[in-house]
C-alpha cells in the first residue's frame, strides 16, 4: 500500500476538515452530479503540484478555497494533506511515512472582491465534453449564435 | 435581422431560465450577450444551482453542464420547436435523479417532438415509446431489431438491457 | 407524427437494407458499443444534408459506403431515404407524404484503392471526448509524446 | 534520452497491442510513431476491433475509443507502474459487457497499483474493495461518507446506488 489518507479542508467545496483513507486495490467513489467527486481528485492532484488553475477549472489558484454557500462565509484557507506509506521504499527518503502539504491564502484584494460581488469576471463559453452538448455549447461562440439564428 | 435576432434571443433567455429551474429544482441560469452589435455579439452561459454560486459553466461538475445544455435545448425548442430532434447518449454523465428529470422534461416534450434517443441508460429505454435494438451479430455488420413496440411490456427493458 | 420511416442500404455498418418505422413521442435506440446506433443518426443526418465528412466521423464522403466486413466485399454505393408525413402541414407543399434520398457511388479511384488496401491514409490523432481520454490521448501529440516521456 | 524512448516506445507498442486484444477479445491495434525524428514524431494510434477495418481512432465508436484509451492507459502502466492512478467516470460510454472487461483488467492491475475510481456505474461501484459516497445534504457543502470497507456486503451497492 501507498496511498495512505488525503485530509481537505477549505478546498471547493469541502469546507469542513474532511479524511478519506486509502486501502489496498480499488476505492470506489460515488455521489449525485455536483457533490463534490471530481473535487476530490481536484484536491489530489492540487497536492500533488498542479500548476494550471485552468485544469482545475478556475481562473487563478485562490479559486480553490471554499467560497462560500448559503449557511456558510467563504473561507480565507485551503489546505491539503496527502500521506503516503513508504514501506516499499518507493520514495528516496527513509522515512516509513511521507506527507505532503499544500496551502493557499486568499489575497487581500480577492476577499474585497467578495464582498463587493463582481459576480463571475472573464469566464468564457467553456468547452463541454458530451458530443450533443458540443453542438450547443460549442467553444466557438459563432457556432452558439447560429443556434438562435436558426431559431429566429 | 438584428431586430428579428434581438426578440427571438429575448424569449430563449427567458425559457432557458425557466427550464433550468425546473431541471435543477431551483437556482437560477442566464444567458448573456456580451457586445455592442447584436449580430456580433458572444453569446455566455452563467448558473447557480441551489446552494452555489452564480459562476461560469465551465466551474460546474460534468453532470451539471450536461443538465444545462440540456436546458438550453429545451429552451430553444419552447420558441422554436423542431418536429423531431436527434439525442445521443446525452444521458450519459448524469446520475439517476437527474436522469429521471430529464425523462420527465422529455416526456412533455414529445407531445409535440419526436425524439429519437441513443442511449444505454436504463431508465431511459423504459421511458421510450417505441424501442429498437441494434446489433452486430455477424461481425462488422449492423442489424436493427424491433424490441418494443407501445406496449410497455415489463420484460422489454430486460430485453433491451440484455441487448445493450 | 411528422418523422415516418428511415430506409438504409449500404450506409456504414448498415450493409443490408434496414427499415426504421417511427411512432409518436419517444423511440429509443439501445446496443452494445459499436454496433451502429451512431451510423443510425449520422444516416439521418446524411440525409438532411451534412456536407461535413469530418461531422460523419470520415475523411471524405465515400467513408460512408459499406466497406466490407469478414464475410462480405465493400459495396459501390451507399443509400439512405426518410419519408416525413406532413398531415400538419410543416413542409411547404401540399404531398402528405415527402420522401428526401440521397445515394453517393464509390469513384473509380476509391475502387482501385480499396483492392491496392491503402490502410488508413492521413487521419490523423483525433479528439476524444472522455476527460482523461483527453489526457491520454489529446489532439495535440505533443502532450501523448509527453506521457511516453514520462513512462521513459 | 533519445535511446530511451525508443527502447521505452517500443515496449508500450507490444503492451498496448496485448490490452487492446484482451480488452477487444481479439482484433488487433498499433501505436506508430510518424516522422524521422524519434524526439519530434507525431504519435498515431490505429485499431481494429474484431470484424472491422484497421483505422484511425477517429472512426471508431465513442464506447470503442474510450476502451481504446484505457488500453493505452494500462500499456503504458505496464512499462511505467504508477504507485496510483485516479479515473474520473472512465467508464461513462462503456456498454455492460464492456465496463465487465474494464473491471477484470482494473482488479488485475490493482494488485499492484491503488486505483481511485470516480463513478456513477453500478458494477463498477460493485468491484470496489472500498467505497466512498459524496453528498452535499448541506447545499454547497460536500460530505464525505464510509459506505463499506472491504466487507463486500450485498447492501452497500445499494445503498451507494441510493446516494448516486
Ligand atoms: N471554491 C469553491 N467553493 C465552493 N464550492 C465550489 C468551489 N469550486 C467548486 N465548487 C462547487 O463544487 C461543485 C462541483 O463538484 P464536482 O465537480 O466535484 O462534482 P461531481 O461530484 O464530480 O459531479 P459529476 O457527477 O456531475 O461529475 C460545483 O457545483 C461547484 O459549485
Ligand atoms: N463505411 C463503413 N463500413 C463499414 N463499417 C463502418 C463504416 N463506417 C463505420 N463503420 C463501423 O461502424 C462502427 C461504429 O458504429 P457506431 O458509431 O454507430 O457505434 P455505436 O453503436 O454508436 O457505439 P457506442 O455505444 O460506442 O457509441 C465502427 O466500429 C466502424 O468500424
Ligand atoms: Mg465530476
Ligand atoms: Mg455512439
Amino acid at each position: 500500500m501507498f496511498l495512505h489518507k488525503l485530509e481537505i479542508q477549505g478546498f471547493k467545496s469541502f469546507v469542513e476538515r474532511t479524511e478519506v483513507g486509502f486501502g489496498e486495490g480499488i476505492t470506489g467513489v460515488v455521489g449525485p452530479n455536483g457533490c463534490g467527486k471530481t473535487n476530490v481528485s481536484d484536491a489530489i492532484r492540487w497536492v500533488m503540484g498542479e500548476q494550471s488553475a485552468h485544469q482545475l477549472r478556475g481562473d487563478s489558484m485562490e479559486d480553490v478555497i471554499f467560497s462560500g454557500s448559503p449557511g456558510r462565509k467563504p473561507l480565507g484557507l485551503a489546505e491539503v494533506h496527502l500521506t503516503f506509506r513508504n514501506d516499499r521504499g518507493i520514495l528516496p527518503t527513509e522515512f516509513s511515512e511521507v506527507t505532503v502539504s499544500r496551502r493557499v491564502f486568499r489575497s487581500l484584494r480577492d476577499i474585497r472582491d467578495l464582498f463587493f460581488d463582481t459576480g463571475m469576471g472573464s469566464h468564457a463559453y467553456s468547452v463541454i465534453e458530451r458530443q450533443m452538448v458540443d453542438h450547443v455549447l460549442s467553444d466557438n461562440s459563432g457556432h452558439r449564435r447560429f443556434l438562435f439564428e436558426e431559431a429566429s | 435581422a438584428s431586430q428579428l435576432f434581438v426578440e427571438t434571443f429575448g424569449k430563449v433567455q427567458q425559457h432557458f431560465r425557466d427550464v433550468f429551474r425546473t431541471l435543477f429544482e431551483g437556482g437560477d441560469a442566464e444567458l448573456r450577450a456580451v457586445g455592442e452589435d447584436p449580430l456580433e455579439c458572444e453569446i455566455e452561459i452563467v448558473a447557480k444551482p441551489r446552494g452555489k454560486h452564480l459562476q461560469s459553466i465551465s466551474l460546474m461538475s460534468g453532470g451539471e453542464r450536461a443538465l444545462t445544455a440540456i436546458a438550453l435545448l429545451f429552451a430553444i425548442y419552447l420558441v422554436k420547436p423542431s418536429p423531431f430532434c436527434l439525442l445521443d447518449e446525452v444521458d450519459a454523465p448524469l446520475d439517476d435523479a437527474n436522469v429521471e428529470r430529464f425523462i420527465r422534461m422529455l416526456r412533455r416534450f414529445s407531445k409535440h417532438t419526436q425524439f429519437v434517443v441513443i442511449t444505454h441508460n436504463k431508465q431511459t429505454m423504459e421511458a421510450a415509446n417505441c424501442l429498437y435494438g441494434v446489433t452486430m451479430q455477424e461481425l462488422g455488420v449492423s442489424k436493427l431489431v424491433s424490441v418494443r413496440f407501445d406496449t410497455r411490456a415489463n420484460g422489454a427493458a430486460e430485453d433491451a438491457a440484455e441487448l445493450a
